[in-house]
């Protein structure tokens, strides 16, 4: 059983489409799988095909429903939705970015998810985590709840630069709340291997994290952000695609 | 006199890099602008060669300075950094994320970036603000201190799920706090005329807001991102490059 956040507070590294096709390759490798959409985007959500008015419930209940009465608390089963028959959901709509400041007030705030997650994740062999674009308290929540950070970077000189202040979120989180965190894995995302940028910015992110880099790497394609246009994750919507095929390996290095 | 702010959600749509090369290209025709990095990332701060350690005061100061005393306050000589004889910049480090807190309890909470800019904007010709990848207190104090807002849009799926989202709370801000805010350009970055996908969302922004669309499309082009790792904005470095005539386009656009 294992909890994983993807997380990287700078924008548009392929955080939820790691996340999406991550937990989408695990399922159809048999494994039981929850995704957790902590983004008030809600892009996993959308990713999945789920269409944001029909959804009754999201994680800003479970927020909600966990902050009052902790004690006997469980998450609804009108949250959960099933996906396939490996796969579930607790989706996000915008209305999430009201966790905020319900968070900030409460005792434990970062806390409030780990809670959640405690009550179901003997369900799952797998719980993935998409958080937003920031380390504000929601990631937070995210760090506190999760045994190991998957890490998505673009090899861009922006992206590395965000790289030490994560360190830094994560190195407290992990003194003060959480000792069990560490940092599971780094994946290299939208990699061109033609571009000069790219094997500098890599080489530096190999330098810094070790063997923790995954051997894989996600290419740049075209299939993987077509794939969200049709609710489907491009693993199981263009599995021939260069695209697909890298998340399937990263799956298979996961499991490994 | 314009004040922009360069604001869309979604992470990674090239928020940073329109408002540093838009700021170099709009100073380089002897505009004279002030840069403003709302983004605690501080992005356009590293993309403009300034480093972090050198800096003594960032936009945080300012928000304290503009909290309590707001009568009789002005934005420290030592807050303004000059980049070149007609470019200044706000710089941003990480420090910037301690704002949303102090921001949060202040009385007018929206209004205290306006404000500050109040103070100095008869020195300038344009004042250009790069703002995160939220919609949390520090956008809000963005679209309450702007005129216009420059809206970077990837073509890509989940970049226009965001839109909704962005006009509402644009609209909100402009019926309560700024009734001038309005959507000055939309402008279409990282765009690929071979990808079906970047022409269809390309249609959709174009019948969602007509001519507020740029006629000038930004494409993608690696010099763009390796120019922040030399601390300087991809106009001066690489004015031949695709990336840059394009945004050296869209600034003759903006000044027509
Ligand atoms: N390997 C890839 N090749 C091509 N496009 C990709 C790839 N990975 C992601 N994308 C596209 O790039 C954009 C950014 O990816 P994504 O939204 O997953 O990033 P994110 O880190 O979750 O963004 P945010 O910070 O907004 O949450 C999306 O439009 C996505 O479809
Ligand atoms: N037209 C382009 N062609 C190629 N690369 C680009 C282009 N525009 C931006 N980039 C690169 O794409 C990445 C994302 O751009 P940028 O950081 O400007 O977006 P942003 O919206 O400011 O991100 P954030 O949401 O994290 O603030 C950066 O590494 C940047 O160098
Ligand atoms: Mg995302
Ligand atoms: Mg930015």
């Amino acid at each position: 059983m294992a909890i994983w956040g993807v997380v990287n507070q700078k924008g548009g590294v392929g955080k939820t489409t790691t996340a999406v096709n991550l937990a989408a390759g695990l399922a159809a490798k048999g494994q039981k799988v929850l995704l957790v959409d902590a983004d008030p985007q809600g892009n996993a959500t959308s990713g999945l095909g789920i269409e944001k008015s029909h959804i009754k419930k999201t994680l800003l209940d479970v927020f909600e429903d966990f902050i009052d009465a902790p004690d006997g608390s469980v998450i609804g089963s009108d949250t959960i939705i099933s996906i396939n028959e490996t796969l579930d959901l607790i989706p996000a709509t915008l209305d999430l970015a009201g966790a905020e400041p319900v968070l900030l007030n409460a005792v434990g705030k970062e806390l409030v998810l780990r809670d959640a997650i405690d009550t179901v994740q003997d369900r799952y062999d797998w719980v993935i985590i998409d958080a937003p674009p920031s380390l504000g308290i929601l990631t937070v929540n995210i760090l506190a709840a999760c045994h190991g950070v998957l890490v998505p970077m673009q090899c861009e000189f922006y992206a590395l630069e965000g790289l030490s202040q994560l360190m830094k979120t994560i190195d407290v989180v992990r003194r003060r709340i959480n000792p069990r965190l560490e940092i599971a894995k780094v994946l290299l995302t939208m990699y061109d291997a033609r571009n000069k940028l790219t094997q500098q910015v890599s080489e530096e992110v190999t330098a810094f994290f070790g063997d923790k880099v995954s051997k894989v790497v996600i290419p740049r394609n075209v299939r993987l952000s077509e794939a969200p246009g049709f609710g489907s994750p491009a693993v199981s919507l263009f599995p021939d695609s260069k695209g697909a095929e890298a998340y399937m390996r990263f799956v298979d290095e996961v499991l490994a």
